[in-house]
């Protein structure tokens, strides 16, 4: 397995010169939650959440890019296909494991993915007595060791715990930052406020990242 | 490998954020570099649930849809540039600007060839102003035209404001103030400009990297799958 030789962001030791990229206040947008738990997807890791989820109260559009390598992971062809059969549209949150890539995982990866971004949605099925088309609403990320299959039991186990965990506030939207984390030294979010011409409302947008090494993108 | 997540409560519609954010991605994250590998598992994804009101953006062809591709590719350069601060083993975080070339696509080529270029980024390491790796890249760039080594220029934009620092002018080199060099190269941020012309072509491309390190070969020397 992949050894961390960095300190984990989420354990203080954040280095001195890069403190001044973490927020200590933003202004996110309505309507979205973001929360995280803590599975151990690496045996290693006993106390970082590395499982975070971020969610729209309400059905919503999504798009996105993914990587144009010939060895696309699991989650990448799961997102991209659930992506194209809703036409963007009736999204609700996005879920992502770090700790392991679910990458070159053969068919069972896809199973896995599937299933995190499933169980997912049924997070919020229960929640709100909602209805169910069966049809998946949740974007699956991963991020990791390459060539290892999920241990996806542990993952779904703790979904309810990142679901329950979700909430608004600067904190949620840092700790989820965290969580998505590898080898980072530090954790990656923004926000900021806009208006439009068309429009009198002030809007809010907000974004995490991560990403350390293995880091020349070309996505499309 | 790169994850990212954007929300927003602005009303954009499945269309017009898919095409807002394929273009935004073109000038912030496709334009990063850290040690020129392409994971598999690159994803950005952006959420809109028009949770803020005001006129749904419906098409591609309005004011408000240009201004929120404005605003979400200036907002997606500043994630992808804290991307780059976090390099691992990085000690500087190095902006190359190739301008004056004959389509964005051919300036975007040029930059991402030096971003990637290990001689280039262990010289930066090392605090070394070699323009000679620079050009060296710039020359091997694949599927570029337009690059005439008697018209290329390459100079360091120091972090300070101060004058730039011409290394190379029209393929010739410049007496280079090594003590200057040396000064721009000790901050932890530069600019490094590449003309590919005089005037010929006029476009511009902008790609972030960092340099090369021991710490990176550790780090990396330590995995095992």
């Amino acid at each position: 397995s992949q050894t961390r030789s960095y300190a984990a962001p989420g354990d203080g030791t954040i280095p001195a010169a890069k403190k001044k990229y973490i927020p200590s206040t933003g202004t996110y947008p309505l309507g979205f939650k973001a929360g995280s738990a803590h599975v151990g997807v690496k045996a290693s890791n006993t106390r970082f959440d590395d499982l975070a989820l971020i969610a729209s109260d309400a059905p919503c559009a999504g798009a996105a890019v993914f990587t144009t390598n010939k060895f696309q992971a699991a989650p990448v062809t799961v997102s991209r296909d659930l992506l194209k059969s809703r036409k963007g549209e009736g999204i609700r949150s996005v879920i992502i494991n770090s700790g392991c890539a679910n990458a070159v995982t053969g068919k069972g990866g896809i199973e896995d993915a599937k299933l995190m971004g499933r169980e997912t949605d049924q997070a919020f099925v229960k929640d709100s007595n909602g209805e169910d088309d069966g049809q998946s609403r949740s974007i699956v990320m991963s991020t990791g060791v390459i060539g290892q299959r999920l241990p996806i039991q542990k993952i779904v186990s703790k979904i309810p715990t990142a679901y329950y965990n979700l909430g608004e506030t600067h904190e949620h939207w840092l700790g989820t930052a965290k969580a998505i984390c590898t080898t980072d030294t530090f954790p990656k979010l923004l926000s900021k406020t806009f208006t439009l011409p068309g429009s009198q409302e002030e809007y809010h947008i907000a974004g995490m990242t991560k990403g350390a090494g293995m880091i020349h993108p070309n996505m499309a | 490998t790169l994850l990212g997540v954007i929300c927003t409560d602005a009303p954009v519609s499945a269309g017009p954020l898919q095409a807002a954010l394929t273009s935004a991605i073109t000038k912030s994250f496709n334009s990063i570099s850290i040690d020129g590998d392409t994971s598999t598992n690159d994803t950005v994804a952006i959420l809109a649930n028009g949770a803020a009101g005001g006129k749904p953006i419906d098409s591609t062809a309005s004011p408000d849809f240009a201004a929120f591709q404005k605003t979400l590719t200036d907002f997606s350069i500043d994630l992808a540039k804290l991307v780059v601060r976090d390099g691992e083993g990085a000690t500087k975080f190095v902006t190359i600007r190739v301008t004056n070339a004959a389509s964005y696509k051919d300036a975007h080529r040029v930059a991402s060839t030096i971003a990637r270029s290990p001689l280039v980024k262990t010289a930066l390491y090392g605090k070394d102003a070699n323009w000679g790796r620079i050009l060296c890249a710039t020359g091997y760039a694949e599927n570029v035209e337009g690059v005439v080594p008697e018209e290329t220029s390459v100079s360091f934009i120091p972090s300070d404001g101060s004058a730039e620092l011409k290394l190379l002018v029209r393929g010739e080199p410049e007496q280079v103030d090594e003590a200057r060099a040396a000064k721009i190269l000790e901050a932890e941020d530069l600019e490094i400009k590449v003309q590919l012309s005089e005037g010929k072509g006029g476009e511009e491309a902008v790609f972030w990297t960092c340099d090369f390190s021991h710490e990176y070969v550790t780090i990396n020397g330590d995995y095992r799958t």
